[in-house]
């Protein structure tokens, strides 16, 4: 589909990883049921 | 974006659309249209942004009432809309460097909303399943959401919904072991059902992973703050103005705390 538009969005799998270990979580959000017995 | 038309924020609006005859689709859009509230949609329609509160919350005013209004849920519905209503016909943002979703499973795994145990098994292990499990999706994944995952396992591409609006990608981890584990991959409608709302709730604008220096913009951290959009602004000038043209509110927001009304100004006069 040539009418596609494509917006780059700036990403660094480094710095992601960085970024994502500081992130705190706010446990209040967390959802209750256990996601991985589901795979 | 304020000079744009707003039929035109969503990627779709391209002269040229893919016409979805898909039974699957019109049925859930048309379970969209059964439970909208019309009354909702006017005030959403015709509000005047007053502020956020926080990412989650956010005031707005119509007519002779002020609200207080769920960023978070009314988010996560546009993006659902949006997302059964231009099935197929999505923009593209392409990450400058691909992401393995392996590392992506990995970061999920090791977070406590995971639930992963010991007894689940190596996270390893989960991980390269997970990677095989979306590699055999990926063609309708990029098709259908224009989700796209190259031939190593690496997300290259997130469907772009809304112009100027990049999904906190801090909950990118989740989400794909989420795609995993939460979606129905079995029958077709839910399968689209499932995968929009994962998606929705991915793209929504969520506490967790909105801090005072986000952009929701695709901005990383590491520029400069006076560059990029701070979040309250992408909320009040993106999404609030989406939610003027996109969203046609269901029934519940009234009565689940969605939508508070918070005063009415006839009955202040008498205060």
């Amino acid at each position: 589909n040539q009418n596609v538009k494509i917006v780059q969005i700036p990403f660094s799998m480094e710095n992601f990883k960085k970024n994502f270990e500081k992130h705190k979580f706010d446990l209040e959000q967390k959802d209750e049921f256990c996601l991985i017995h589901n795979l | 974006v304020e000079g744009d038309s707003q039929k035109e924020m969503t990627a779709a609006c391209t002269p040229r659309r893919r016409i979805i005859n898909l039974t699957s689709v019109l049925s859930l859009r048309e379970e969209i249209n059964a439970r909208g509230h019309e009354t909702l949609r006017e005030m959403l329609h015709g509000h005047s942004f007053v502020g956020c509160v926080s990412p989650q919350w956010a005031l707005a005013q119509h007519q002779t009432k002020l609200y207080l209004l769920n960023t978070t849920r009314l988010s996560e519905e546009l993006f659902y809309q949006i997302l059964i209503y231009d099935f197929a016909n999505f923009g593209v943002l392409r990450l400058s460097e691909p992401a393995p979703l392996f590392d992506l499973a990995m970061l999920a795994l090791d977070s406590p909303e995971s639930g992963w145990t010991e007894e689940d098994g190596p996270k390893e292990g989960l991980a390269e399943y997970i990677v095989e499990f979306l590699k055999k999706k990926a063609e309708m994944l990029a098709d259908y959401f224009s989700l796209e995952i190259d031939e190593e396992g690496s997300l290259i591409g997130l469907p772009l919904l809304i112009d100027n609006y990049v999904p906190p990608l801090e909950g990118l981890p989740i989400f794909i072991l989420r795609l995993a584990t939460e979606v129905n991959w079995d029958e077709e409608k839910e399968c689209f059902e499932t995968l929009s709302k994962e998606c929705a709730t991915f793209y929504s604008v969520r506490k967790q992973y909105v801090c005072e220096d986000s952009t929701l913009s695709g901005q990383q951290s590491d520029v400069p703050a006076s560059s990029a959009n701070p979040w309250k602004w992408t909320v009040e000038h993106v999404v609030y103005k989406a939610f003027r043209s996109h969203l046609l509110p269901p029934e519940h927001f009234s009565e689940d705390g969605t939508v508070l009304q918070l005063a009415n100004l006839p009955d202040l006069y008498k205060v």
